[in-house]
């Protein structure tokens, strides 16, 4: 079965584009297929990907308010063969009040990915992995991630204010699992920024994983300056600085991600 | 005349919930009449202020779906006795949906912002200051900020991605003056999380520099750990650690803010 990831957090800044684009390449370079679905209007893991997504791009947005193929829309990274990217333009900033009184507004990005999946496995690529990056918000826009996806992936930064938002997006998952996709289920959780020198980083770490147990991925990413120079390059990390602790802790944890998936 | 600062930029984690608490704790120390409305769902402005807000606090929900008066909802932040909070709750999460259908939708946080401020002149206890912290998005909460607002105030991390969703945020801006707030302007830029050991940081500052020119603040707030502790003891940096590089630096930022007041 094709996994499908929502990368979400509504806090702002902890890394879910990061995670999203890292993750992805990180899965492509063991040769598996895999797709990101850019649902940030403001297009940061097209960018990252060195995918073109200027205004008047077709992208997400054709497919979720226009109803357009994605299979028209999606683009290959150039550095990553295997990793295909359905980008965003600058037309979603507006999809979220346009959604509003569309029908099956919650579904319609569900309605798209699953006819795409249905394409690539009758041409003998089967899709093996999806990403969903989201914007730092619970609007429609997530909540159509929320429905196509199967599992969610929460980074959490190691930041004070990381924990006061977990419990209203936990409250908002289960209320998409129980009124619009009940296959939805918090599977991974990965501790981002962290600062093995500070208390503050430590402290959250430490009530992340007495929270969530062994949904926490072992890996934690190190707060490290050259993830986020990668993508002023158009590179992820893993190209960008191969061997840095950054990409090496990317590795890691999509490695933990793959092997995950015997124990669901 | 009351300044009134919409703190703003979808950009998640750029900062603006540091800058509104920091600078309005540092106005507030002048002796200056500082509000502060929380208008993010998550409320972090009201935790770093220390101002209970749980679910079913009433706070600026109130005041923008419901039309309750602000006066009735406002609590005085325990560390600084002139700054006043109009804080957030849970209930704000849905707002952005069920604004879309109310009348006035853009402007009624503007209505019951100057009633507010109309009672406090009358009672002798003008507003100096109001500071509005936004969600990272650029939805109806944010536009009724900036249709309540008088001036801009973006802070931008010296991140790569920070430069790439100004565009939007400008001509959202410009949106709104056109057809909303004629008297909106973006007055103030703030660098945040300035790292002076990395290029990356360097880069994002010069192009800003040359971007915004005079509007740019000269004081760039520095990357510190001791801002990001603040939060965790309910504190601001001013008072959490008052000689630090962090407390200095908002200290300063606040008195150019002052100062610039004289050139408008
Ligand atoms: N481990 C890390 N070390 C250092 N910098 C990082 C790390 N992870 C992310 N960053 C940087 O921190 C910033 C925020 O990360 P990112 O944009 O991925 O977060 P996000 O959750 O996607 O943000 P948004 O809420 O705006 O979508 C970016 O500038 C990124 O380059
Ligand atoms: N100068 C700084 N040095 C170190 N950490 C900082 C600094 N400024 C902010 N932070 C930390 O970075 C994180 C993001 O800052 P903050 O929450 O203020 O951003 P924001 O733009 O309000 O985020 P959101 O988009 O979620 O509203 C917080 O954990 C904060 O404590
Ligand atoms: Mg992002
Ligand atoms: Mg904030």
């Amino acid at each position: 079965d094709t996994r499908i990831f929502v990368v979400a957090n509504q806090k702002g800044g902890v890394g879910k584009t990061t995670t999203t684009v890292n993750v992805a390449a990180a899965l492509a370079m063991r040769g598996l297929q895999v797709l990101v679905v850019d649902l940030d209007p403001q297009g940061n893991a097209s960018t990252a990907l060195n995918i073109p997504h200027a205004e008047g791009t077709p992208g997400v947005y054709e497919a979720i308010v226009e109803g357009d193929d994605i299979v028209d829309l999606v683009q290959t990274c150039p550095e990553h063969p295997t990793l295909d990217v359905l980008p965003a333009s600058i037309d979603l900033a507006g999809a979220e009040i346009e959604l509003v009184s569309l029908v099956a507004r919650e579904s319609r990005l569900d309605k798209a990915l699953q006819s795409y999946l249905d394409v690539r496995e009758r041409a003998g690529r089967r899709v093996d992995y999806v990403l969903i990056d989201c914007p730092p918000s619970l609007g429609l826009l997530t909540v159509n991630a929320m429905v196509a996806g199967r599992e969610v992936l929460i980074p959490i930064q190691c930041e004070y204010y990381a924990l006061e938002g977990l419990g209203q997006l936990l409250r908002n998952i289960d209320l998409v699992q129980a009124h619009l996709n009940p296959r939805l289920q918090v599977t991974t959780i990965l501790l981002t920024m962290f600062d093995a020198r500070t208390n503050l980083s430590a402290g959250v770490a430490q009530e992340v994983r007495e929270h969530f147990h062994e949904k926490v991925l072992r890996t934690a990413i190190p707060r490290s300056v050259r993830i986020s120079e990668a993508p002023s390059y158009q590179q992820t990390v893993l190209t960008y600085d191969p061997t840095s602790s950054g990409a090496l802790s990317y590795l890691e944890a999509a490695r933990e991600i793959t092997v995950m998936a015997k124990r669901l």
